[in-house]
C-alpha cells in the first residue's frame, strides 16, 4: 500500500498482450494511443501513452479503462501513477 | 605485486589504500589482476557523464539509456546547482579510472560502466521496470542509490512491473546465473526510518547495503534496517573522513554515496557461476583469499534451485484484536523429514496484514527457536497512518545459518498512544535456506588463500599452488557436502617426466549428503529424509523426483504443493475457512502451510564461513 497520499495518474498505461506488437498497433489506432514500445525485451507488456489524456490527474481514466477491458485481446492493464522516488 | 594507482586523491581514499581497519585489501586484490574486468555495471540514477576524464575510457553506451523521454544522449542535464551529478558520483567510485592523473580511482576501474538516466523525470512503474530490465544478457549488475522517500512515514514498494523486472533478472538475467540488484538502503536516520518499510530494500531479490563511517559507527542519515546484507564504509559527519567521489564534473568533492564501496566489492571477483554464502562477509578481516571467491550473496543461490524454501500461513478467523503487547508462537517444522527440509537459514520474511490506528507505533520482531530477536519495523514516530499493513513483507538476515526447526515467536508490541488498537488478520513465516549441517562444518579458514595458478580453456582450476582441493574454479581446503575429496593422477604432458597428482573434490552420488566416494554404497551421512544403512553404507529413504540432478519445481508431494496450497489457503482466507495443508504433524491443521522449493540441481557447493 502506498501511503496516505493519493495516487496522481498519468497519461501512459502498461498492457499485456500476448499476440505482440502487431495486435498493440491495431489497439492504439483503435483508441489513440501512442505505442511507446515493449517494457521488457519478450515482447508481451507494452508501454501506451494517450496525447489526449491531461498528463497528471487525481483520478484514473475511466474511458480508456473501460476500453481496454473490453478488448478482448487485452490480457492485463495498468494505467500508470506517479511514483515519488528521492536519491540517496 | 601490488598495484598502487598514482592518482592526486588516491592517498584520501582511505577506505582502499589499507588505511582503514578492516582493511579490505584492495590492493592485493589489484595485485592479482582483480580488479572488474568483464563486469558491466549500469547505474541507475540521473544518467553519467561519458565523457569525464574518469569514465570515458570505461564508458558503455549498452548500459546507458534515458527511459524518461528517450533521449538518444542519455548524460546528465546539469543544472545551475549541480544537482544531476549523483549519477556520475556513483559511477566513478565503481569505475573511475586508474593512472589518469585525475581525482581518484574505482576499486574497479576496469570494469565497464554505464548511466541510466530515471531520476531526473517522471517515475512510473514503466519506468522503473525498463531500467532495472536493460540489456540483462549484457549487464551483470545493477545499482541503485534511490528508493521511497525516507520520511519516516511512507511504506512503499516496487509496483507489479518493478517486481516482473526484478524476477525476471533473477532467473533470467546474465545467462540464467541471476542479475545482481544492489541497493543502497535508506537515508531516513533522521526521521527515523526503517529500511523494512522500503519494497526495494527488503526485497528478495535485491542486495541491500548499509553504511558504516571508517571508526565503525553508523552515520547519521544511516536508517534500522533488519534486511540489510551487507555493509559498506561511507562517509560520516563533516569529522569523519570522507568518501572520494572519484569522478565529479567540478573537482573531486568528498560527498558520501553510501553504497558506492559495497558495490565496489561486489565487482572485484567476477567468477559469477559459484553462489557464495553471506557468510563470505562475515569475516571482519577479509583476507586476499576472500577476493578470490565470488561474492554473489546467497539468495541467488536460492533462485538458482540451490536453496530452499518453506514457509507458511495462517488467516485469522476471527482476526484477533492486537493489544499492547502480544506474541504469536508457532512451532516450525521447515519440511522436517522431507528430501528438501532446510536445516540452514538464509533469509527470513514474515508477510502481515493487520490494521492499527497509529502505524508507526507497532514495533513488531521476530524471535528465532535459537533464541535470536530481530526488530523487522522498530517504532517510527512520524508514521501516522492508519493504513496498517497490507501483505507487507517485512525481511530479516540476522537467522543467517540458524537452524530454523523449533518455535518462532512473532512480537506486536504497542511503543506509542495506550489507547492504540488494530486487529491483525494474517501473517505468513517465509524462510529461505540450505539443507546443509552447519554443524558438520570444519573449524578454521575454508578457502586456502592458494590462488589457481593453472586453468584450462574453459577456466576450470587445474592446478593450486597449496594443499587444496580443486572444484570447479576454486581451491578448497576441504570438499563441502555432496562431494568427496581423492587425489587423480593426471598422465604427464610431453616435456613432463612426472605424472602430476591433483587433489581434486568428486561428487557423491545424488543420495548421499557426504561420501567417502562416488558410488551409491560409499555414503557416510544422509539428507534429512533419509537415514544411512550403516551395513550396506547407502542411504534409505522415500525415493523423490528431485534426487536426479534437474531442477524440480515443487518438491513437496502433490497434495502438499505449495503453490496449490497457497491458492488453496488464499481460498480459505476469502472464504473464512481453516487452511487446509498444514506444514508439520505435530502442529495444528490451521497453522502453517508447508511450501518449499527444488532441491539443489547441480551439486550445492556453498562457501563456509571465513571463505
Amino acid at each position: 500500500w502506498a501511503s496516505v497520499r493519493a495516487p496522481i495518474y498519468v497519461s501512459s498505461w502498461a498492457v499485456r498482450v500476448s499476440q505482440g506488437n502487431r495486435e498493440v498497433e491495431r489497439l492504439a489506432r483503435k483508441f489513440g494511443f501512442v505505442n511507446l514500445g515493449p517494457i521488457f525485451p519478450d515482447g508481451q507488456y507494452f508501454h501506451l501513452r494517450h496525447r489526449g489524456v491531461v498528463q497528471q490527474s487525481l483520478t484514473p481514466h475511466w474511458g480508456h479503462r473501460l476500453h481496454l477491458k473490453k478488448d478482448p485481446k487485452v490480457q492485463w492493464f495498468q494505467q500508470q501513477t506517479l511514483r515519488r522516488r528521492v536519491k540517496r | 605485486s601490488v598495484v598502487v594507482p598514482t592518482d592526486p586523491w588516491f592517498s584520501k581514499q582511505w577506505y582502499m589504500n589499507s588505511e582503514a581497519q578492516p582493511d579490505l585489501s584492495v590492493l592485493q586484490a589489484w595485485g592479482q589482476g582483480l580488479s572488474g574486468q568483464g563486469i558491466v555495471v549500469s547505474v541507475l540514477d540521473d544518467g553519467i557523464e561519458k565523457d569525464h576524464p574518469d569514465l570515458w575510457a570505461n564508458y558503455d553506451p549498452l548500459a546507458s539509456y534515458d527511459f524518461n523521454d528517450y533521449d538518444p544522449d542519455p548524460q546528465p542535464r546539469y543544472t545551475p546547482s549541480d544537482e544531476n551529478r549523483h549519477g556520475t558520483r556513483c559511477a566513478g567510485e565503481v569505475a573511475a579510472m586508474a593512472d589518469n592523473g585525475f581525482c581518484g580511482v574505482g576499486v574497479a576501474f576496469n570494469a565497464r560502466i554505464g548511466g541510466v538516466r530515471m531520476l531526473d523525470g517522471t517515475i512510473t512503474d514503466v519506468i522503473e521496470a525498463q531500467s532495472l530490465s536493460l540489456q540483462p544478457q549484457h549487464i551483470h549488475i545493477y545499482s541503485a542509490s534511490w528508493g521511497p522517500e525516507d520520511d519516516g512515514r511512507t511504506v512503499d514498494g516496487p509496483g507489479i512491473l518493478t517486481r516482473e523486472a526484478f524476477r525476471r533478472g533473477v532467473t533470467k538475467g546474465r545467462g540464467g546465473l541471476g542479475t545482481l540488484f544492489i541497493w543502497a538502503s535508506g537515508n531516513g536516520g533522521l526521521h527515523y526510518d526503517d529500511c523494512n518499510c522500503d519494497g526495494y530494500t527488503n526485497s528478495i531479490h535485491t542486495l541491500s547495503v548499509g553504511s558504516t563511517t571508517q571508526q565503525g559507527r553508523v552515520p547519521w542519515y544511516s536508517e534500522a534496517c533488519a534486511s540489510t546484507l551487507t555493509t559498506t564504509y561511507s562517509s560520516g559527519v563533516a569529522t569523519d573522513p570522507q568518501i572520494v567521489s572519484a569522478a565529479a564534473s567540478t573537482g573531486s568533492p568528498p560527498q558520501a554515496l553510501p553504497s558506492q564501496p559495497g558495490l565496489l566489492t561486489s565487482l572485484l571477483p567476477h567468477r559469477c557461476d559459484l553462489a557464495p554464502s553471506q557468510s563470505c562477509f562475515e569475516n571482519a578481516n577479509p583476507g586476499r583469499a576472500q577476493w578470490l571467491t565470488p561474492v554473489i550473496p546467497a539468495l541467488w543461490e536460492a533462485e538458482a534451485g540451490g536453496s530452499r524454501a518453506a514457509g507458511g500461513s495462517s488467516p485469522l478467523d476471527p482476526p484477533s484484536p492486537i493489544l499492547p503487547l502480544i506474541y504469536i508462537r508457532k512451532n516450525v517444522s521447515a519440511c522436517a523429514g522431507r528430501h528438501n527440509s532446510i536445516r540452514s537459514l538464509e533469509h527470513v520474511q514474515a508477510q502481515l496484514t493487520l490494521s492499527y490506528s497509529r502505524r508507526g507505533d507497532l514495533e513488531i520482531s521476530l524471535t528465532s527457536p535459537m533464541g535470536t530477536r530481530s526488530t523487522l519495523v522498530a517504532i517510527r514516530p512520524l508514521d501516522v497512518s492508519t493504513e496498517g499493513y497490507n501483505n507487507w513483507v517485512f525481511m530479516s538476515t540476522h537467522f543467517w545459518d540458524e537452524n530454523p526447526q523449533g518455535v518462532w515467536t512473532l512480537g506486536l508490541e504497542n511503543k506509542g498512544y495506550y489507547f492504540n488498537t488494530g486487529m491483525l488478520y494474517r501473517y505468513t513465516l517465509l524462510l529461505y535456506g540450505t539443507a546443509e549441517d552447519m554443524t558438520a562444518r570444519p573449524t578454521g579458514p575454508q578457502v586456502t588463500s592458494s590462488a589457481c595458478v593453472q586453468r584450462d580453456t574453459e577456466g576450470l582450476c587445474q592446478v593450486c599452488d597449496g594443499p587444496a582441493y580443486i572444484l570447479g574454479r576454486l581451491c578448497l581446503a576441504y570438499c563441502p557436502p555432496r562431494f568427496f575429496n581423492h587425489t587423480r593422477l593426471v598422465t604427464a604432458r610431453p616435456g613432463h617426466t612426472a605424472a602430476l597428482a591433483l587433489r581434486v573434490c568428486s561428487s557423491c552420488h545424488s543420495s548421499c549428503y557426504t561420501c567417502r566416494g562416488g558410488s551409491l554404497k560409499d555414503c557416510t551421512s544422509c539428507p534429512p529424509s533419509s537415514t544411512l544403512d550403516q551395513q550396506q553404507g547407502s542411504c534409505v529413504g522415500p525415493t523423490t523426483p528431485d534426487s536426479s540432478p534437474r531442477l524440480r519445481a515443487a518438491a513437496c508431494p502433490q497434495h502438499r504443493c505449495p503453490a496449490s496450497a497457497m491458492v488453496l489457503g488464499l481460498l480459505a482466507m476469502t472464504l473464512q475457512g481453516l487452511v487446509l495443508c498444514s506444514m508439520s504433524m505435530d502442529l495444528p491443521p490451521q497453522t502453517w502451510l508447508s511450501r518449499a522449493r527444488a532441491t539443489p540441481t547441480k551439486p550445492q557447493v556453498r562457501l563456509p564461513a571465513g571463505t
